[in-house]
């Protein structure tokens, strides 16, 4: 554990928390993408139900449960809880685009040998879907042209938990030999996806201005 | 040299 993937830990369990927040005081999941928030659900299902059968720490199983449970609480505020404020008339990206890629890239690029096949394939799969989940709330983004200001600090800290990461994966190839180009790759384009936000966020949100893309 | 297959990053 290194500084940089501790403080990626936190940004992402931050994020989460903030988002529940948001629809808890707001009463309202407006602004907010389903189809992203089912994306990770599936995400941490694949990727954390090794804890099941892996101990790496204390802290690691910990932060699973966190990320499985706290996943598909929202999932439950959305989908059932508050319902009614749901807007799927712009919630339109195509899940298919997203799922079907993920699964043929980790049939093809994974770890897997002869003792760990399954778990292996999940695990890559659950990395690249990952990647690219966020794609349709940027997208609803994009449809609506603004968004909350606590949105927008939402999904901050969500691309800053992958953007930590990087340094944290230049550290431990130099003090450890570490590499594990799967989730190095994945995590670049992730945190790539978010140039644009991240731009408008450190030019308008951290000065007090409402985020508003360009016309 | 650890390899890959820990996986013990989130």
């Amino acid at each position: 554990m290194n500084i940089f993937r501790f403080l990626g830990d936190l940004s992402h369990l931050t994020s989460i928390l903030i988002l529940i927040h948001k629809i808890q005081t707001s009463r309202s999941c407006r602004g907010i993408s389903y189809k992203t928030q089912l994306l990770y659900v599936i995400v941490f299902v694949s990727r954390y139900l090794d804890l099941v059968w892996t101990y790496v720490s204390l802290y690691n199983s910990l932060m699973k449960l966190f990320f499985i449970s706290s996943s598909s609480y929202i999932l439950y505020l959305i989908k059932i809880r508050f319902r009614p404020t749901l807007d799927p008339s712009i919630d339109t990206f195509s899940l298919p685009y997203l799922i079907i890629p993920a699964a043929i890239l980790s049939l093809i690029f994974n770890y897997a040998d002869e003792k760990a096949w399954l778990s292996e394939v999940l695990w890559s799969f659950s990395i690249y879907l990952e990647s690219v989940a966020i794609l349709p709330q940027l997208f609803l983004l994009q449809r609506t042209g603004e968004a909350e200001t606590i949105t927008t600090h939402y999904l901050f800290a969500l691309g800053a938990y992958r953007a930590l990461y990087i340094p944290n994966w230049i550290y431990r190839y130099a003090t450890e030999s570490f590499v594990d180009p799967i989730a190095i790759i994945s995590g670049l384009i992730q945190t790539a996806l978010y140039a644009d936000f991240f731009y408008i966020y450190f030019t308008k949100v951290i000065r007090g201005q409402k985020f508003e893309l360009p016309a | 040299e650890k390899n890959h297959h820990s996986h013990d990053e989130l």
